[in-house]
Parts: structure tokens; sequence; C-alpha cells
């Protein structure tokens, strides 16, 4: 069983992209696999069809529950929402982003989210968390559930400059909450080798990151744009195109080899 | 005097690459203008040229000097970094992470920024304010310090999902804070005509805006991806191409007419 959290508090870099589509694909490959929507806007829980209209319990219920009744593993339970066959979803709305001030004057307040995790985690051979664009308490939370984390990067100027911030919450959550989290890799996303300004991202990131830089990455692909507005993932949508073959060929050679 | 604020908690829409660009282009028209960075990213710092390590006060500062002594006008003073003749930069670091937490318990957090912009606001034509990925007590007090905003779009599905949470949260701000913030226009940025998804996702704003949606659009433009590297907006570094031109086009047609 691995927990696997997609980081990065740049905006729009395809964190949700990444994790909407290694957990279908997980699941793809006959993987049971849990996909947590940790991001008030919730675009996971948008991105595998789930209507938020008719969601009873999300994962702001969850944490607040884990802050009140820490072995209480009902809420939890009652949450998980079933996508298909090997798929499940733990979804988010816009009632998580209270998590903040509500969880403030909570004791290990790092921890509501691994613990909670804990009551189900036996059921799934892997969990993707999807996290916010914030270093704030949920994507804290991510990181001290996660075994490893992904941080998808676009081969931009403003992205580059957010890695060294990330770098060092991520030492600082290893050194106090989660010695055994680490980086997997970090994964170009929508990236063009054609533009100079990528070429040139893509060297400051080899020399930063060395091997964990994935030498696989994901094309700028149109289908992977749309398969959110069906509600399913490019993984089941678009099983042929481009960004497909290049999120399967990284579970294949990255996550399950 | 106007203050107008960049907002959507999508990220990656353009929200940094519009403020900057808007505010380099309001001084080439010799309006006297201050950039306001309240991204703890520090994205719209970096844009035009500053060292952050060579910053010594902050948003943050001023944030913090309002909670206390609302009426000291030396902290948002001293924080003012002159860019270019007509430009002034309020910016940002990490530090301003701390602010959800550090202003919590204060009464009336909401009209801090707003209160410290008043010590120094008559100095200027324009205030232009980036905001971060969230709708968390940064975007709201940029919400109530302005009188209009301009909410960059990408013509994209997870994109439009966003827009019912950000319009619901600008109406509660106008009923209990800040009766005068209007929505000046919606405007879609890195758009391009051709794709079938944006052709669709604008027919929905449409119908969703009418006349509020920008006729103007800001195409994709590698050069407004490049000039941050560069420390300068692409008004200043690139001033024939396409993004430019865009943007002057947006700011004679809409903002100064
Ligand atoms: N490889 C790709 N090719 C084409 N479009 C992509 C690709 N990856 C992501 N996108 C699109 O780019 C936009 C940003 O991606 P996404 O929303 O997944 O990023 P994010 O990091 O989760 O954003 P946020 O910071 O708001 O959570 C989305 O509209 C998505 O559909
Ligand atoms: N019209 C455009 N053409 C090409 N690239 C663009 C354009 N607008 C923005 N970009 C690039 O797209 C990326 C996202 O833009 P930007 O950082 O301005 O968005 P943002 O909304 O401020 O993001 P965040 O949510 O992280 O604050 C940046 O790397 C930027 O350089
Ligand atoms: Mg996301
Ligand atoms: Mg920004």
């Amino acid at each position: 069983m691995a927990i696997w959290g997609i980081v990065n508090q740049k905006g729009g870099v395809g964190k949700t992209t990444t994790a909407v589509n290694i957990a279908a694909g997980l699941a793809k490959r006959n993987k049971k696999t849990l996909l947590v929507d940790s991001d008030p806007q919730g675009n996971a829980t948008t991105g595998l069809g789930v209507d938020k209209t008719e969601i009873k319990s999300t994962l702001y219920d969850i944490l607040m529950e884990g802050k009140k009744n820490p072995d209480n593993s009902s809420t939890v339970k009652k949450t998980i929402i079933k996508v298909s066959d090997c798929l499940d979803l733990i979804p988010a709305t816009m009632d998580l982003s209270g998590t903040e001030s509500s969880l403030l004057d909570a004791v290990g307040k790092e921890y509501i989210l691994k613990e909670s995790l804990k009551h189900i985690q036996k059921k799934y051979d892997w969990i993707i968390i999807d996290a916010p664009p914030s270093l704030g308490i949920l994507t804290i939370n991510v990181l001290s559930s996660a075994s490893s984390v992904i941080v998808p990067m676009q081969s931009e100027f403003y992205a580059l400059e957010g890695l060294t911030q990330l770098m060092k919450t991520i030492a600082i959550v290893k050194k106090r909450i989660n010695p055994s989290l680490s980086i997997a890799k970090v994964l170009l996303t929508m990236y063009d080798p054609r533009s100079k300004l990528s070429r040139q991202v893509t060297e400051e990131l080899t020399g930063y990151f060395g091997t964990k830089l994935s030498d696989i990455t994901i094309p700028k692909n149109i289908k992977l744009g749309e398969a959110p507005s069906y509600g399913k993932s490019a993984i089941d949508l678009f099983p042929t195109s481009k960004g497909t073959v290049a999120y399967m060929d990284f579970i294949d050679k990255v996550m399950l080899l």
C-alpha cells in the first residue's frame, strides 16, 4: 500500500490532471486505488463526474471528525464514493476552505488526514492525494500522510520560482512530522520541447533534481483538457491520446516497476 | 484614483501576468501606478525584477502593523519600492502565508489592507492588486479594498467550475463589506480561438456574463511567458508582441476610456 501526494503550490501546473489520470490509470491496471481530493475547488471530484450538489459527506467532514474523535472510522467510511471497479474517491467541496481556521487550535493538526486514512488504507493498493495551490494546512496534511510525492511542473519561469519554497516545506515536514517522505519524481506537464523557455527551464531542473526529474514528460494534449467536461479521466475516455499514453507510460515505468 | 483587484481562485489562469502587464501598461500611459503583490508566491514581485532576498519590508509587515496600529503610516510608506518613473510596487514574500493565522482573531480583519492603502493612495492614479489562487483572507482583503475586479479566465473546463464560487464570494463581500465592489471585466487569457473547448467555454461565459465578458482577449503568446525571466513586463521588453498589444488595447479601451 502506497500513499502518494500530488503537490505544487504554483497554480495551474497540472496537479489535478495528474492526480485524476494517474488514479484512473492505476485502476486500469487493476490496482485498488483511492483518489483523495484535498482542494476546496473540488476539481478532482468533478473531473471524475461526481455531482457536488449530491454529496452528503466530504473530506472536510472527515477532518472535523478526526479532530474530535480520532478513533471513529464511520465518517471516512461513509464518505468514500465508488467511481469504478478499482477506483474510489474521497470528494471535496468548498467547505474544505474552512479547514485552516477550524484546525488552527487542534493539537497535532498535521496528523489528522494521516490518522483518518489509517482506518481504510488496508483496502487499497494505492492512495493518490490531489493538493490545492498553497502551502497551508491541507498541503501539509498531504505531505504528512504521503510516503512519496509527485511534483507536476510547467516549464515556465514562475513555476521554477516556487520550487525552492516547496523543497523547504518538504524538508521541514520530513524532519518534524514524516521522516519517510520523499520526492518520487518531478513531472513536466504541458511540455512543449520546441519552446526555448521549456528547454531553459528543463536544464535548470535537471541541475537541481538530477534523476528525480522524470524523463517521461506529459505533452500538451487537448484531450487532457477536454476529458473533465465529460466527467471522466482521459485514460478512460481517450485511451490512445498522447496524454493517456504518457500517463500510462509513467505509471508502468515509474510507479509499478 | 481607482483600486482594481485581479482575482480568481483557480490556479494558473494568468492573474500575475495580467496584474504585472496592466500595471506596466498604465505606467507607460504616464498614470502613477502602484502594483500590490498579495500572493505569498511573490510572482509579481519577481516579475518586476525585484530580488526578494534584499527586501526589508513586505505586504505582510504592512498588514501586521495595520492590525496593531491602524493609524501608523510609516510601515506602508517604507515598504513601497520604486520600479520605474510611474510604477511603484508593494512586494510579497512567503511570510505572507502566515496572514491567515495571524489575522484570525483581528476585529474587522477584512478591512486591514484597505485601511493600509488609505495612507498612500492619494499619490496614485491606479492601484492594481494581484491576488493568490484561493478565497482566503488575502483575497477577501483584495475584494474589500477594490472598487472593481478583473477576473482572468482560461477557457478550460476546470476554470469554469470555480466561477460560481467566486461570484458567491464577491456577492458576500459586496453585501457585507464593500458595497461599491463590481466586476469590471472577465478577461480570457491564453486564448486559442481554434480550439473547440475554448469556443464552448466562451459561449458559456457569454451566457453567464454578457457584456462583462471582455471582447478583447489575451492570446497565448510566448513573450508573456518569457518576460518574467528577465525581471521585466512584456509591455517594456516586447512592446510589439501580440501579448503586449492585447494588454495595451485592454488598458486603452476598457480602463482609460
Ligand atoms: N498536459 C496537458 N495538456 C493540455 N491541458 C492540460 C494538461 N494538463 C493540464 N491541462 C489543463 O490545464 C489546466 C490546469 O491544469 P490543472 O487544473 O490540472 O492544474 P492544477 O495544478 O491542478 O491547478 P490548481 O492550482 O488550480 O489546482 C486545466 O484546465 C487542465 O485541463
Ligand atoms: N497569454 C499568455 N501567453 C503565454 N503564457 C502565459 C500567458 N499568460 C500567462 N502565461 C504563463 O502561464 C503561467 C500562468 O500564468 P500566471 O502565473 O500569471 O497565472 P496566475 O493565475 O497568476 O497563477 P497562480 O494561480 O499560481 O497565481 C505563467 O507561467 C505565465 O508566464
Ligand atoms: Mg488542481
Ligand atoms: Mg499569480
